[in-house]
């Protein structure tokens, strides 16, 4: 059984992308069968692994509402032993049309119950906020990795974020786990990155990972690319400490 | 009758929030009578004026659902001039709430158009989403501010906003003008800044603002003092470009 990971925050333009596609390229690098699924109607996960939008359908929208299968929505990326199942803004309609089914929380989680056994992992791009979309994403997940860009307002909705994880667990799903929180864009020139990183730490405790994701432009460039940093420029900080962090994780799966 | 801007973009950390306050100020700052509207859940604009979580009743929940009039819910920040209506995460709840309201798209303008005489500008501060608060924001104002991270996966996502815009003007509110587009977080030491820059002038002309908001560290460590960055440090490279941006607004709204 796939081992399912939503990557989640309501806080906007924190590294939740950047993390789907760099963990899951790393993931697959080191030979484990990985799916991204692409659950924000930006489609920015889909961009970044270089899916032109006219080559995305079926799409998660198609696999939300019921009108695809997990077969016909996964699709390959450049990216050996990586599949993705890819976004588009029609994704954006399926908070309004599904609000009168009892079963909306868990349309992901069926779809996915059906079929994801080919891969050892699944990753969940989440967009940024707590509605119907991101409820789907922590329904059908294990555990949830969320990542947290060191700045103020971003440690400000954490607190909300964790109740949230909380109240999903309490009522739809009794497995979900918090992975970890990961630091992102942390600029050791600026006194506010290591600020925000003690203040995590200090109400996170264990549940904070120790790889940071520095802040770095070779991550922004990677996108106009098609390309996930990973294979953009290997050797630049943000891709070694994306390595690091699939590294961790897998450690911590393996104990927990 | 108060001009009502909405500063709205679907994609998330793109600094509509700090635009949102930092112009409020800005406009206060020359004599303008400003009330800013926080419509997004994680009340970012109210901590970013000081408002403590437990000081904001009532927010702009009751004013959407009908709880609260206006001169209920407005307060005075630490800003001469500028009043707010916050946000808590109350909000997050409305869109559920008002699914059955045939009105549900024309909240925030009843409650608007009942008592916004007394200011002569209101900013609305948008979540990261296309959904009903965005939705109300761009239904009860006169005119959008679209903030543009010069960031990749940014520029990808304006097409969409201002196809969302279009559709708003005709169908819910035929006064809505794009007032016009204004460049975030621009780094003159990275190549992409320069490059979304280039393809932002040649996709939007003259709808591109000139002012660029430059990326400055003491942007993101005002929110943790509870002041605006023009409060926090008047003469830093990022209070001076959110001055000349108001004072490029000002001048544009005379000539339209
Ligand atoms: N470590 C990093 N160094 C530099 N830039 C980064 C880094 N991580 C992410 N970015 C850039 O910051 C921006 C925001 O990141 P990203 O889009 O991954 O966040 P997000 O949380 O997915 O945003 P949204 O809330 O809109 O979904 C992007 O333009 C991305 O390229
Ligand atoms: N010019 C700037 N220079 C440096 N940092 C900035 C600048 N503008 C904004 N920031 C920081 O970037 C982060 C994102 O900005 P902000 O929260 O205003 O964006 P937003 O679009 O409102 O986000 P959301 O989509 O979550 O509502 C914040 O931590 C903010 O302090
Ligand atoms: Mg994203
Ligand atoms: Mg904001």
């Amino acid at each position: 059984r796939a081992r399912i990971l939503a990557i989640a925050n309501q806080k906007g333009g924190v590294g939740k992308t950047t993390t789907a596609i760099n963990l899951a390229t790393a993931l697959a690098a080191v030979g484990r069968r990985v799916l991204l699924v692409d659950l924000d109607p930006q489609g920015n996960a889909s961009t970044g692994l270089g899916l032109a939008p006219s080559a995305r359908a079926p799409d998660s929208y198609d696999l939300v509402i019921g009108r695809a299968s997990l077969a016909a929505a996964r699709r390959r990326t450049l990216v050996p032993g990586l599949d993705i199942v890819a976004a588009t803004n029609d994704l954006a309609g399926a908070e309004v049309e599904l609000v009168d089914d009892p079963r909306r929380g868990f349309r992901l989680h069926d779809a996915l119950a059906a079929g994801a056994g080919e891969w050892q992992h699944v990753l969940i791009d989440c967009p940024p906020s707590l509605g119907l979309l991101t409820v789907n994403a922590l329904t059908a997940a294990d555990g949830v990795l969320v990542p947290l860009q060191c700045e103020f307002f971003a440690l400000e909705g954490l607190s909300q974020l964790l109740r949230t994880i909380e109240r999903v667990r309490a009522s739809l799903n009794p497995r979900l786990t918090l992975n970890g929180v990961v630091l992102t864009m942390y600029d050791r020139r600026n006194n506010l990155s290591e600020q925000v990183a003690r203040d995590a730490r200090h109400h996170l405790g264990g549940r904070l990972l120790s790889t940071v994701i520095p802040r770095n432009v070779r991550v922004s460039e990677a996108p106009s690319h098609g390309k996930p940093v990973l294979l953009y420029d290997l050797r630049c900080p943000a891709s070694v400490a994306y390595a690091q962090l699939a590294a961790e994780l897998l450690r911590r799966e393996r104990v927990s």
